[in-house]
């Protein structure tokens, strides 16, 4: 029999329900349905499909597919030893940005223990020489990581606290630079240019933009501003465990296609996980 | 988004001389994406289809009323309904006792920032204010209230590396009642839904120090799980007043709708920045025009 329009429409409607309310953003959501839409109207299906089980079956396809063609997931220990072999004597510099309150620095406490446990020589810059308390923060995480750390005054120009960092760890034989700064919201002209002098100074081998999992369409908005001005690699996103359905990550991998290397799923240094879309697509579709 | 879907919207019912079946049901779309796109619950959103489609069709609209108008009325209406009326209110100050304010809301929402404000807002009034840093998770937590508050002579109580919330919560309240401050801000650690065990310290930590009132501080950029996490917070502890934080961004704040409809409580102030001074009364006609676009 034929799939009419309006049996398609109804279901694709309780689908996008479905979506939305797992905070996968309202566009992405768009697309994944309006394709299958497209797909399916006026062609013909088996007499008695159960249509919207056929329909469920399609839109989990269409999630594997955003999450796995066309993006490659690095591990971030390759991408060190590439630059490690290929730069001898260079530390591989990571940049954290992104606005207030999502996750920086505990994200960056975390992937210190990760690497260091990995053998590698990590050293933390303390470019957050502005909010009350984060250099006193990141400090008391080095010290019970016992990772050295570079930081500066409050008030110091951030952009000169990283390139202490990296000259030190160039002299130290340091392979990760971790380069912490201060929340910003992407509608501050003066903080965005600020991060732009950062990372002209700094030269970052990668730059990571952290996210916070319970965050809804603005995280599209954000992730755009911070790409279009200051340009970013990779995401880590945050507090995962606060939003198990994760449609977040869905949303960000289809819009901006840069791949998700870590997620945060709880406040200790060991709640840090290899993003594996496999593993995740496994666990939305239950 | 939302200001281009009213002008789709306006340019539809504009276009057409009746609003019939079909056009109010290409409306209601138009504004359910819009409103879903500025983080409104999808409940809700479809919660107020339904109100207005029903009002819509009831509503025998004498001859030559702008039916545009109408229906931004009704949409208006539904959106300040759900924040509890047009009008700002503050929170309340009991004068000749000690009001005790507990702060509590996700990690990294904005409370300890919000605390360092409220206590400025109150002080400028000429109340006298102590903070209470009942944060004994988070490195540095007691620092940073300090550092935020320093140049303003407001007192913070906190007693770095205890572990005891409740203890040093209490302490710190019969530290600042001996000093009889009108208002004691408590800032606590963040939380969330799934942290049953830290949902059930706030619940203690509520029941010892029995606050005046509890705030949930809330980022406005909070997606489709603000109502699950609203209201377990409120079920653990009552919420009285929330806080939105972080309106400066360039979130709708729909999320924090879903706040107020799982607490019954209502917006008081918002965050528009770092700075201790950032700090507005909630003006619910002006958060549906930014919601609306
Ligand atoms: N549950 C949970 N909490 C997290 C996670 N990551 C960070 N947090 C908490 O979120 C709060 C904010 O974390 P920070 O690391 O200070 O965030 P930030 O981005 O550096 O904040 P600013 O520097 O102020 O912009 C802290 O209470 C962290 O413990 C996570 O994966 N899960
Ligand atoms: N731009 C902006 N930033 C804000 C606002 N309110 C808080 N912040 C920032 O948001 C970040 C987190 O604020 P905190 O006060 O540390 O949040 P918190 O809820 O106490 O965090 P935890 O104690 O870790 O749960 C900091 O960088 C603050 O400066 C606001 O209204 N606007
Ligand atoms: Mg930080
Ligand atoms: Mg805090």
């Amino acid at each position: 029999r034929t799939l009419s329009e309006e049996e398609l429409n109804r279901y694709l409607q309780q689908l996008s329900i479905e979506l939305i309310s797992n905070n996968v953003a309202v566009e992405t959501c768009d697309a994944i349905l309006s394709n299958i839409r497209d797909q399916l109207l006026g062609s013909k299906v088996k007499r008695f499909l159960n249509v919207e089980e056929y329909l469920r079956s399609l839109v989990k396809d269409a999630i594997i597919g955003i999450l796995k063609e066309d993006i490659s997931y690095p591990r971030i220990e390759s991408l060190i030893s590439e630059k490690l072999k290929s730069s001898p004597g260079e530390p591989f510099i990571i940049l954290f940005l992104g606005v207030n309150g999502v996750g920086k620095t505990t994200t960056i406490a975390k992937l210190a223990n990760y690497l260091r446990k990995r053998g590698y020589k990590v050293l933390l810059s303390c470019s957050d020489t502005f909010r009350a308390g984060a250099i006193e923060q990141l400090s008391i995480h080095a010290q019970r990581l016992n990772i050295p750390i570079i930081k500066g005054e409050y008030g110091a120009d951030p952009a000169s606290v990283a390139f202490n960092a990296i000259e030190h760890a160039k002299a130290r034989g340091f392979n990760v630079v971790l380069i912490d700064t201060a929340g910003r919201m992407h509608t501050d002209r003066n903080l965005l240019e600020e991060m732009k002098k950062i990372k002209r100074v700094a030269k970052p081998d990668l730059t990571v933009l952290v996210l916070d999992a319970l965050t809804g369409n603005d995280a599209i908005y954000q992730a755009d501003i911070f790409d279009k001005e200051v340009g970013f690699d990779a995401f880590i996103v945050a507090k995962c465990d606060a939003d198990d359905k994760g449609g977040i990550l869905i949303s960000l991998i289809y819009t901006f296609k840069k791949p998700i290397l870590f997620i945060g799923i709880g406040q200790s240094y060991d709640d840090i996980e290899v993003f594996t879309p496999d593993h995740f697509v496994k666990k939305i579709l239950e | 988004h939302l200001s281009k879907a009213i002008r789709n919207i306006i340019d539809k019912v504009s276009r057409s001389r009746i609003v019939d079946k079909q056009l109010l049901n290409s409306i209601i779309i138009d504004l359910q994406r819009a409103l879903l796109m500025s983080d409104v619950n999808v409940n809700t959103v479809l919660q107020i289809s339904e109100n207005i489609r029903e009002k819509f069709e009831k509503s025998k609209l004498p001859e030559g009323i702008d039916k545009r108008k109408y229906i931004l009325k009704l949409i208006y209406d539904e959106l300040i309904n759900l924040l509890g009326g047009e009008y700002s209110e503050e929170l309340k100050i009991q004068t000749g006792k000690t009001n005790i304010f507990m702060f509590v809301g996700i990690q990294g929402s904005g409370k300890t920032t919000t605390v360092g404000k409220v206590a400025y807002m109150l002080k400028k009034r000429g109340l006298k204010v102590g903070i209470v840093c009942a944060d004994t998770f988070r490195p540095a937590a007691l620092q940073q209230l300090r550092q935020l508050v320093k140049e303003y002579n407001i007192p913070v109580y906190g007693e770095e590396g205890g572990e005891d919330a409740v203890k040093i919560a209490l302490n710190g309240i019969e530290h600042f009642r001996k000093q009889g401050v009108d208002v004691i801000l408590i800032d606590t650690s963040g939380r969330h839904k799934e942290e049953k065990g830290l949902l059930e310290e706030m619940k203690k930590l509520a029941s010892a120090v029995n606050p005046t009132e509890i705030i949930l501080v809330i980022d406005a950029s909070i997606g489709q799980q603000a109502y699950s996490q609203a209201k377990a917070f409120h079920e653990a502890t009552p919420i009285g007043s929330i806080i939105v934080t972080k309106l400066d961004g360039t979130a709708k704040g729909g999320g924090c709708l879903s706040a107020v409809a799982a607490t019954g409580a209502r917006i008081k102030y918002i965050g528009t920045g770092e700075r201790i001074w950032d700090l507005e009364k909630f003006n619910p006609p002006s958060f549906v025009r930014r919601i609306t676009g």
